[in-house]
């Protein structure tokens, strides 16, 4: 699976 | 959202109104580390500049905006209101050894070259370092009030569990974030040192955690 950094964490 | 993450949350967010009432209400910033402080405005600033372009739930820009008005509310505690308190000569951490390397290392190691993920990047890697000058200070005075022993206690709880929370989210979707579980990983490690030191002494009744 590929890197997803979204960002909804805070 | 899983149990983790949110048990972080509330754990960073109580971290944060302890510190916050304990010096409105004692008047006084005596132990507390003001660069520390400066130090996590400047992440979450740095880091929740997506608040106004980027919904993503009512939770989570409900949540931006207190940890930056508190942070920031904290800041000018002990710099403005109560500055007199404030042990300028014992927060003597030189901050720039770390913000260079944070800068450096998030124009190296990014997702992508752009303004609002190098920031974001900058902020992830800033807040693993940001305790140092405040458990540095610790270390100088030899000692810290129990009150600010549990505001450490939960702000380093909190990275813990979203550590709980990445392992779940690896797990259930597949998601990973490496910057920020590195860090997390990094941030949780600094901490370590004090967890020993909070469940042998404060946690025996101990009142004040005073150092070896």
């Amino acid at each position: 699976q590929e890197e997803n950094n979204m960002k909804d964490e805070l | 959202m899983n149990v983790f993450r949110l048990a972080g949350d509330v754990s960073h967010l109580v971290a944060i109104i302890i510190l916050l009432l304990k010096i409105w209400r004692s008047k006084s910033c005596a132990g507390i580390s003001g660069k520390s402080q400066v130090l996590f405005a400047l992440v979450f600033t740095t880091r929740y500049l997506d608040l106004f372009t980027v919904f993503i739930s009512v939770y989570n820009t409900v949540m931006k905006v207190v940890f930056l008005a508190l942070s920031y509310a904290t800041v000018y505690l002990i710099y403005m209101r109560f500055r007199n308190s404030y042990n300028s000569e014992n927060d003597t951490f030189r901050v720039e050894f770390l913000l260079v390397p944070v800068i450096g290392l998030s124009f190296l190691e990014n997702y992508a070259f752009t303004p609002l993920e190098i920031l974001w990047t900058f902020s992830i890697f800033l807040e693993a370092v940001a305790i140092m000058p405040q458990l540095f200070m610790i270390t100088k005075t030899g000692e810290a009030e129990s009150i600010t022993t549990h505001y450490l206690f939960f702000l380093g709880l909190y990275r813990a569990l979203y550590i709980a929370n990445w392992v779940w989210r690896y797990h259930t979707e597949s998601f990973y974030d490496l910057i920020a579980i590195v860090s997390g990983v990094v941030q949780t490690i600094f901490f370590c040192d004090f967890f020993y030191l909070y469940f042998t002494r404060v946690l025996r009744g101990r009142g004040k955690m005073t150092l070896p």
